[in-house]
């Protein structure tokens, strides 16, 4: 099913925004 | 983290997107992390599609904190 796929790969692409967005909170005070 | 904290970083994300404080955050408000983040323009197009649920283009901070949710959640489970 390709749209399963898609949102898979959304779900790592949100995952690498937020684990940005945190690790740039906590790596510059 | 607790319930506080998480609610705290969401509010902060979102400025963080929202530089205008306009109360959304924009396709082109997304577009301007593009540098501050580790991300490509269409792999911040995507987060955008992903995290604005209704689809009308404005992501506002319900579903911006459902999203992060969600992502805190699936998190724990792995």
């Amino acid at each position: 099913d390709p749209n399963m796929k898609a949102g898979a790969a959304n779900e790592g692409v949100l995952a690498n925004f937020f684990n940005s967005l945190l690790s740039k909170k906590t790596g510059s005070p | 983290l607790g319930e506080n904290t998480i609610l705290e970083k969401t509010h902060e994300f979102f400025q963080m997107c929202d530089i205008e404080n306009k109360g959304f955050i924009s396709r082109r408000d997304m577009q301007r992390l593009n540098g501050g983040l580790p991300l490509s323009a269409e792999e911040l197009e995507n987060v955008f599609d992903t995290l604005d649920s209704d689809g009308n283009g404005y992501l506002t901070l319900d579903e911006f904190s459902s999203g992060f949710s969600k992502f805190l959640f699936g998190r724990k489970i792995s």
